[in-house]
């Protein structure tokens, strides 16, 4: 799974 | 947040009011490659499905993310219908298919959870990374270009660019690394390499674009 922290990219 | 990405994301909303300053006063999209747009709303869609299965990150993060889809609409209903008569399809002949088929399958190979929202997340970051090839034909075609379309395209480079280091930063401030983006980023980054190569020489020094013979 794509890291949480990751997910705030745009 | 780092300054890195922050200077990124303002490139990038700058690429988009650069280029929507370019189709208002000229009145023309002429040099604007309609299938490379097309090609941003499909990755700010398949990319942002999240903002539609209610994941919150941020109010910057979801505004961003509704500007994003929204303006690139708008540039694509600027082109299809309010200038259509100043696009020219028969410059525009990159053929979509060849990027987007080899995006989805590495999209299908490499993720993170074979998921209907990841799988379409690691398409969006593949496509992005190529979805400026029929901009950047229609330039080699023409082998010229007005200052503004370069100006356009650099903010996008730029952007691309910004994140490499946003990554690094991120790497030894929070230990993370995110291989599909970095990598297909630093492709992506890449591809600007010969247009800023032209982009600095010529037309920061006041020149016009214009390709080697």
């Amino acid at each position: 799974i794509r890291e949480e922290k990751a997910k705030d990219e745009l | 947040m780092n300054i890195f990405r922050l200077f990124g994301d303002l490139a990038h909303l700058a690429s988009i009011f650069i280029l929507l300053h370019k189709v208002q006063t000229s009145r023309s999209c002429r040099g604007i490659s309609f299938k490379t747009q097309a090609l941003y709303v499909a990755v700010f869609m398949t990319r942002y499905l999240d903002l539609f299965l209610g994941t919150w990150v941020s109010f910057y993060n979801t505004l961003m993310k509704l500007f994003f889809i929204g303006s690139s609409c708008y540039i694509l209903y600027l082109i299809r219908f309010q200038f259509r008569t100043t696009y020219d399809p028969n410059l525009d002949t990159f053929r979509v298919e060849y990027l987007l088929v080899p995006s989805f399958i590495l999209g299908l190979i490499f993720n993170y959870e074979f998921t209907l929202t990841e799988v379409m997340w690691s398409f969006s970051i593949f496509l992005e990374a190529v979805a400026i090839f029929p901009q950047l034909f229609i330039l080699q075609r023409t082998g010229e270009a007005e200052a503004i379309t370069t100006h356009y395209i650099a903010a996008l480079g730029i952007y691309r660019g910004l994140y490499i280091p946003n990554w690094i930063y991120r790497y030894y401030s929070e230990g993370s690394v995110d291989p599909i983006a970095v990598v297909a980023g630093i492709v992506q980054t890449g591809l600007y390499a010969d247009f800023f190569y032209v982009y600095f020489t010529k037309v920061l020094q006041g020149q016009r674009f214009e390709l080697p013979a």
